[in-house]
């Protein structure tokens, strides 16, 4: 399940979305104990000034990443903007049964998005 | 049915070399890995009374409370146990040695063991030992080769925990396809055998494949 943008066009500033990963979607439900799924998140949006710049608490701007807003603002189409990318993600757990009719738990990193960021 | 390409993608993504076929028979989840689960995930952990930390996150490649290193953890049932004979329940013969084996095979060469814990449940086959005196616990692995480790039991009644000194087993050396072992609880006081009721192992290891972190730290 994923957060819907106004006519597949990406909505406003560039932020993390709601993207729900459902193991029964997945055809993992068998096998998967817990959780049922996870919410990953993914990032879209603009980066043009003032998007660009960060809002509060959000994490600091590249500065490579102002720059390139500021020079689309003066020469639009020159390299274009800044990309719209996870900044900050978190990890996951995972508890299933493998082939070996062990019950195994997994700890992945870098699993969910919590900030998006220009860069 | 063959899972569609993605899919694949993403089971390999997630160090899973195939769509597992899931508990061939009911087999009831550990309550000690529903524990871990519980504290390790931090969704789980948010919806929880740790709620307002969010900085709360474990750390990664760690599990806190075993106090090791490790992303994977564990929990492999002896497959010896169906064939397990009865043990003789007279106090006058030594106790029998009683074997288990766990299967490894799952183990990927790259991961490194960090905590090997046998999860033992003994029955008395008789009146039990004098209050105070308590069995001594040995176990070997199979075949030629030295006590891996010898401990006191106070009692049967709570599952005994016995843990595998991880040098002894993997120094160096890729994790064995399998492990057998053997086991001997002698009665410090005259006393009929216990007998082995149940036993699996708690394996910890740390695949450093799906170690690493992404933010740079801050300046």
């Amino acid at each position: 399940e994923a957060e819907p943008t106004a006519g597949g066009v990406p909505g406003g500033a560039c932020r993390a979305r709601r993207l729900y990963v459902s193991f029964r979607e997945v055809g993992w439900h068998r096998w998967v104990i817990a959780p049922r799924g996870f919410l990953a998140n993914y990032c879209q949006g603009h980066c043009a000034l003032p998007a660009a710049l960060p809002g509060p608490g959000a994490p600091p701007a590249l500065n490579h990443a102002v720059l390139r807003a500021l020079m689309h603002a003066a020469v639009p189409g020159n390299g274009g903007l800044p990309c719209c990318v996870p900044a900050r993600l978190s990890p996951i757990s995972v508890l299933f049964f493998d082939n070996s009719d062990n019950v195994v738990l997994r700890h992945y990193e870098d699993m969910v998005v919590d900030e998006c960021g220009c860069r | 049915p063959e899972p569609p390409r993605p899919a694949i993608a993403l089971l390999q993504a997630l160090g899973l070399r195939d769509a597992p076929r899931g508990a061939p028979k009911a087999r009831p989840v550990p309550p000690l890995m529903w524990r871990l689960f519980r504290r390790r995930d931090p969704q789980e952990a948010r919806a929880g009374p740790r709620r307002k930390s969010p900085g709360a996150t474990p750390r990664p490649c760690h599990v806190e409370e075993l106090g090791v290193a490790g992303n994977i953890v564990r929990h492999i049932p002896d497959r010896s146990a169906p064939a397990r004979p009865p043990e003789p329940s007279s106090a006058s013969e030594p106790c029998p040695e009683q074997t288990v084996d766990f299967d490894l095979s799952a183990v990927e060469p790259l991961e490194h063991a960090s905590l090997a814990r046998l999860e033992l449940r003994f029955e008395a086959a008789g009146p039990g030992v004098a209050p105070g005196s308590g069995w001594e616990l040995s176990v070997a692995r199979a075949g030629p080769g030295p006590v891996l480790l010898r401990q006191e039991v106070r009692a049967l009644g709570p599952p005994v925990h016995a843990e595998l000194p991880v040098a002894a087993w993997a120094p160096h050396a890729p994790t064995p396809r399998s492990l057998s072992l053997v086991l001997v609880l002698r009665p410090r006081a005259p006393a009929a055998c216990a007998r082995l009721v149940e036993a699996a192992l708690l394996l910890v290891t740390l695949d450093p494949r799906l170690c690493h972190p992404l933010a740079r730290p801050r300046r």
